[in-house]
């Protein structure tokens, strides 16, 4: 564990609740992409499958167990208590597409052709993309809610801050995952606008309104 | 491999 992975999964940690503190207290999903939650559901369910079967840490199982449920958590508070709120209408973004190209990227480009290994791949394939439902929504509404926009601050933040922390491992312990570093930057790259918009606008008090 | 060792993060 290094500062930079410890910081990125703060970051990650932050959004998940800042996104549940913001659907259960004001009892509404609007402006939240239901397919970017199903799609870091199916990221987690594939990449922690060895939540059970591969003791890293006590911290290592407990985070993988609160990601786990609080993203199952935000699926139900999004499709199931409060889907009247849902803008499906504008929630729009092909993510079938994003699934099946992951698929197929995990069975051509992966570490080891094993269960475990492709699925873990195919998570982190999916991760990289699994935004873009999200970032789309945002462009058609043409606004995000402020605290919408600190949600996505937080959980760009956080793959950004790997990058650190690969780099850190890299230079420290020799260890690269080249599938992870180049997924994260990515991942992080899709974030760049965003990150633009939130630090010209958002941090000196504006709602974040995308130029039409 | 370089597999095993990325399996202890999140």
């Amino acid at each position: 564990m290094n500062v930079f992975r410890l910081i990125g999964d703060m970051s990650h940690l932050a959004a998940i609740i800042i996104l549940l503190i913001k659907i259960w207290r004001s009892r509404s999903c609007s402006g939240i992409s239901g397919k970017s939650q199903l799609l870091f559901t199916a990221v987690f369910t594939c990449r922690y499958l060895d939540l059970f079967t591969n003791f890293v840490s006590i911290y290592n199982t407990t985070m993988k167990i609160f990601f786990l449920a609080s993203s199952y958590a935000t699926i139900y508070l999004i499709f199931m208590k409060f889907k009247a709120t849902y803008n499906r209408n504008h929630d729009t973004f092909r993510f079938e597409l994003l699934i099946v190209v992951s698929v197929i990227l995990a069975l051509l480009i992966n570490h080891e052709f094993s269960a475990t290994e492709i699925l873990w791949t195919f998570s982190i394939y999916l991760e990289a993309v699994a935004i873009l439902p999200q970032l789309f929504m945002i462009t058609k509404t043409g606004e995000a809610e402020s605290i919408t926009s600190h949600y996505l601050f937080a959980l760009g933040s956080y793959r950004g801050l790997y990058i650190l922390n690969w780099i850190y491992r890299y230079y420290v312990e020799g260890h690269l995952d080249w599938i992870a570093v180049l997924s994260g930057i990515v991942q992080t790259g899709l974030y760049c606008d965003f990150f633009y918009l939130y630090i010209t606008r958002v941090m000196k008090g504006k709602n974040l309104t995308l130029p039409a | 491999s370089s597999n095993e060792v990325a399996k202890d993060e999140l």
